[in-house]
């Protein structure tokens, strides 16, 4: 799966994973 | 209101007529949202702040200032000393771009520069980092890049700097980003991911 278009998201690395939430779109 | 490039242009031919790199020491920065505050990796006291905006209920003001924010503890609370760094080269003024830090730079990417009146948008698309030993500014490639955003988001993931998602608006054209990219900070080079 592939996160859906989104903008200011939050955005975080930690052990070589990078995870993603929330943002909004219009 | 002149064209929004127009604009730009004008602003940076503003910059461009400085001689070198200076820093003065300075009060605390204006208010101002969407401005980037970063840690300098070579100190451990230290936030280099760069851009965001200022509306100040008429017109809209865009910054590319540039500050430094040294930490020190006081008697009762937190001390701040600033300056401001200013150099001939340097990035347009911009707001909700992403900056991150890695070895001895601050790379930042993208971000919006709105019309004072509000009525025109540029999205940037452009890649700079700031050398911490030199506090100079260098553009780098935008090829294979992301296209011009604002709102995408960054971090760093080993000696890259991984990019998601944001958005282009220019008031006609409304598009939001799900793509990423990488720009790896030894080769200086960007790669599409998926």
């Amino acid at each position: 799966t592939w996160p859906s278009p989104r903008s200011a998201c939050g955005l975080a690395e930690f052990e070589d994973t990078v995870f993603l939430y929330g943002g909004y779109t219009k | 209101e002149e064209d929004i490039e127009v604009i730009l242009n004008n602003l940076a031919k503003l910059d461009r007529e400085r001689v070198a790199v200076t820093e003065t020491p300075c009060s605390r920065p204006s208010p101002r949202v969407h401005g980037s505050m970063t840690l300098n990796p070579l100190k451990d006291n230290e936030l280099i702040v760069f851009g965001g905006e200022y509306y100040n209920g008429e017109r809209v003001m865009v910054y590319n200032h540039l500050f430094r924010c040294k930490l020190g503890a006081g008697s009762d609370k937190l001390s701040t000393q600033w300056s401001q760094i200013t150099s001939p080269n340097t990035p347009k003024p911009r707001s909700s771009h992403q900056a991150v830090a890695s070895r001895s730079h601050i790379y930042i990417f993208g971000g919006e520069f709105t019309s004072p009146s509000q009525m025109q948008f540029y999205h940037h698309k452009d890649m700079w980092r700031l050398d911490l030993t030199t506090c100079s500014w260098e553009e780098l490639s935008t090829k294979g890049g992301p296209t011009p955003r604002s709102g995408h988001r960054a971090v760093v993931w080993r000696s890259k700097m991984f990019v998601f998602g944001g958005f282009y608006d220019t008031g006609h054209d409304v598009r939001y980003f799900n793509d990423a990219f990488l720009y790896d900070f030894a080769e200086l080079k960007w790669t599409k991911v998926g």
